[in-house]
């Protein structure tokens, strides 16, 4: 069950990321799921800009520092350009 | 900073607003009042203007609503979107939309619509997200302890005035004619062995040296060096000084443009300016002072312009009678123009372009001649 529940919690937390990508960072759509299995994916190259962006280290990895970013308040414009 | 892309921004300076609707977490008056202090904050460094409507079409549309609101970018609930806003343009470009899901205050707990409103009309005006953690223009909402501490970022200053420019001087324009939006200045390079400076002047016990819309800041106490915008300290004063000095037993600087002069305190420039300078009592042919500084023991200011001085007295706060005075008479070796002068460590420091004359007022002579950025540790 401990094993379970955290791989619910980080998938959660790849939706989570996934949806402020595609919100903020332009990520296209059909960019799915690719942080885990490959560094260079569309996924992680956002996370690492959107690390850059906000002033994070960057890491292209979900570390709780980009986690509790994500939950900030913010402005609903995207941070680059459309 | 960043601007949008294509870099829309307003083709007028005198724009208009209208708040549409109200949120029900906060008086009437509270939202009119965050929505004009927000406003305030751009129009103070930027020769913007603004006015409201009632009714109408205005450039910026100021509105709340909740989830879906007729522009396919939804609110989401409490939390996370506060707010958006469009770039400058016609229709709902320009309009600035608030999350009436949110928790709305004119106090730091909650969301401070002020603290939104300010960085919600940054966009309208066009500025994009800024990825500097200080810039008002920085996506995430940070809260302040203390709003009376509010202030743009140096960021957020350079970013606005790369579109509108720094604030028109009011300058009278029967003397000095009023410039509209003055050409941008390079930033100046602090150990350009050309640099000079427009004025230099003590304040509590650092010094300030300006140039252009820059002013370098000189602590002796800790050695620090810092490099700010003027516009960012204090909004309505006009870039490319004449003159600065201290008065400490005032504390206050007073600075010099033109035939104006303001008064400084910490960071507030004080109610009543600026002034005239011809009510110091200069005559009318004294368009602009070069340089200035105060003697605190003697509690005596001197002006410099051109070849002459005056000096004014401190405690009746009069002109003195027998001025002007030939520089080179009484201050021998000082014999060019001088653009600045300040005081420090007993001696004055007299400087022409790139050059800076060390003069000892007690022997009456100069004891050194130094470049003007030797403070810079070039």
């Amino acid at each position: 069950y401990p094993l379970d529940g955290a791989a619910r919690g980080e998938d959660a937390s790849m939706d989570l990321v996934q949806q402020y990508l595609e919100n903020y960072y332009n990520l296209p759509k059909q960019a799915k799921q690719f942080v885990r299995r490959k560094d260079s994916g569309p996924v992680v190259k956002k996370i690492r800009e959107m690390q850059k962006f906000l002033g994070l280290e960057v890491t292209g990895k979900l570390d709780s520092d980009t986690l509790e970013v994500i939950h900030k308040p913010r402005c609903g414009v995207p941070d680059v350009g459309y | 900073f960043s601007t949008f892309p294509g870099t829309p921004k307003w083709r007028k300076t005198q724009l208009t607003y209208r708040i549409v609707n109200y949120t029900l977490d906060l008086p009437r008056d509270a939202v009119d009042s965050a929505i004009e202090k927000a406003l305030k904050v751009w129009e103070e460094v930027t020769p913007l203007t603004f006015s409201r409507m009632y009714e109408g079409e205005a450039d910026i549309m100021v509105s709340f609503a909740v989830g879906e609101h007729g522009d396919f970018s939804p609110f989401d609930g409490p939390g996370k979107v506060l707010a958006h806003a469009y770039p400058p343009g016609r229709g709902i470009y320009g309009d600035a939309h608030f999350d009436d899901d949110e928790q709305w205050t004119k106090e730091t707990a909650g969301t401070n619509l002020f603290l939104v409103a300010a960085h919600e009309l940054g966009h309208s005006l066009g500025l994009f997200h800024s990825a500097n953690t200080e810039a008002v223009m920085y996506p995430l909402y940070k809260t302040f302890t203390d709003l009376a501490q509010f202030r743009l970022s140096q960021d957020d200053v350079a970013g606005i005035q790369s579109l509108y420019g720094p604030p028109s001087a009011s300058l009278d324009d029967t003397l000095v004619p009023t410039e509209s939006v003055p050409p941008a200045h390079e930033t100046p390079a602090m150990c350009d062995p050309a640099l000079s400076f427009d004025a230099v002047s003590t304040l509590r016990g650092e010094v300030l040296f300006f140039k252009d819309r820059h002013f370098w800041r000189k602590s002796f106490r800790t050695h620090e060096l810092e490099f700010h915008l003027i516009s960012s300290f204090w909004p309505s004063l006009p870039s490319d000084l004449d003159a600065a000095y201290e008065v400490t037993s005032k504390d206050t600087v007073f600075i010099f443009k033109g035939n104006q002069f303001w008064g400084v305190r910490g960071g507030e420039v004080q109610a009543g300016y600026p002034r005239g300078i011809h009510t110091l009592g200069f005559p009318p042919t004294v368009k602009k002072i070069d340089a200035a500084i105060s003697d605190k023991d003697k509690k005596k200011t001197y002006f410099f312009v051109e070849d002459k001085y005056w000096r004014f007295d401190e405690k009746r706060q009069s002109m003195e009678p027998g001025f002007p005075r030939q520089i080179a008479e009484d201050f021998p070796g000082v014999d060019t123009k001088i653009d600045a002068v300040f005081e420090a460590f007993g001696f004055f420091y007299f400087f022409n372009g790139s050059s800076q004359l060390e003069f000892d007022p007690n022997a009456k002579k100069v004891t050194h001649i130094l470049k003007s950025n030797i403070w810079f540790n070039c």
